[in-house]
């Protein structure tokens, strides 16, 4: 029996409108930790993993370990007709073929619930250390995106740079170059509007830019974002979601040979 | 030439 309650249903919708363009279909798993993700796209470059801890839930409900296979297209159409202050209440029995999610409005004055169909998913599953990275860069998601957005008009690929200038978002295309520098910017009034760079060395790495604004898809999650960068190591950017979790993103980098 | 390595030639399997 799997019984999960979230009050602020929202972070749940957010959290499937920022996964399920990059990803067709995944397991979910529900353990003591928490419910879960991990999911690559189906070139196998960039990989999704999703961490909603348990103690975020106002009551969580895990008998034993379950995985469960989802289209996330269907998910998010299905979560699309929770209401943004809904409570979301996720349901499965053990070994059921089915998950239910149940949406209550705020005052209680209406319950719905929707039934999908789960699916058996063969996926790889990663085991990915914790690394040392050369460089990190904290800012604010909106700006990242608006980086991403702005550079793939130009080109196809982005030049990440950390020097002791601060980080450079490059591109070129067929109209042009663009190069935008972000320095860092820790003495601001509001914490998250601030640029923090911490490099243990400088690192220059590329990487493709529909990739990136595919990412970027979860800055309604979180108002920070953090680039961790070491070369020869696929990227990885993450959201922290308030008190609950995290969704990171790894890209592998474009290597020159 | 430019090129990608899958995520596989970075992680391990588990």
């Amino acid at each position: 029996m799997l019984e999960l309650r979230l009050l602020q249903g929202s972070l749940l919708k957010k959290v499937l409108e920022s996964i399920k363009d990059l990803v067709t279909e995944a397991n979910f798993d529900c353990s003591a930790t928490g419910f879960s993700l991990q999911a690559m796209d189906s070139s196998h470059v960039a990989l999704v993993a999703l961490l909603l801890r348990s103690e975020g839930f106002e009551h969580f409900r895990c008998d034993r370990n379950i995985s469960m296979g989802m289209k996330l297209v269907n998910m998010a159409m299905m979560l699309k007709c929770a209401g943004n202050d809904d409570i979301i209440t996720i349901k499965a029995d053990d070994g059921g073929d089915t998950v239910t999610f149940m949406f209550e409005s705020p005052n209680q004055d209406k319950i719905a619930d929707f039934e999908m169909k789960l699916m058996n998913i063969d996926s790889e599953h990663l085991g990915i250390p914790e690394a040392e990275y050369q460089a990190i860069v904290r800012m604010p998601s909106s700006e990242f995106a608006r980086i991403c957005k702005d550079l793939s008009t130009i080109g196809d690929t982005v030049i990440i740079s950390v020097t002791k200038e601060g980080v450079k978002f490059s591109t070129k295309g067929d109209i042009g170059t663009a190069n935008i520098v972000c320095r860092q910017n820790a003495t601001v009034d509001k914490p998250e509007d601030a640029i923090i760079i911490e490099m243990k060395e400088p690192v220059s790495l590329t990487f493709a830019l529909r990739y990136m604004n595919s990412f970027t898809k979860a800055t309604p999650l979180a108002n920070i974002v953090t680039i961790s960068l070491s070369s020869e190591l696929p990227v990885v950017v993450e959201y922290k979601i308030a008190e609950m979790g995290y969704i990171r993103f790894y890209l592998a980098p474009k290597i020159e040979e | 030439e430019v090129f990608q390595r899958v995520l596989v030639t970075y992680f391990e399997c588990k």
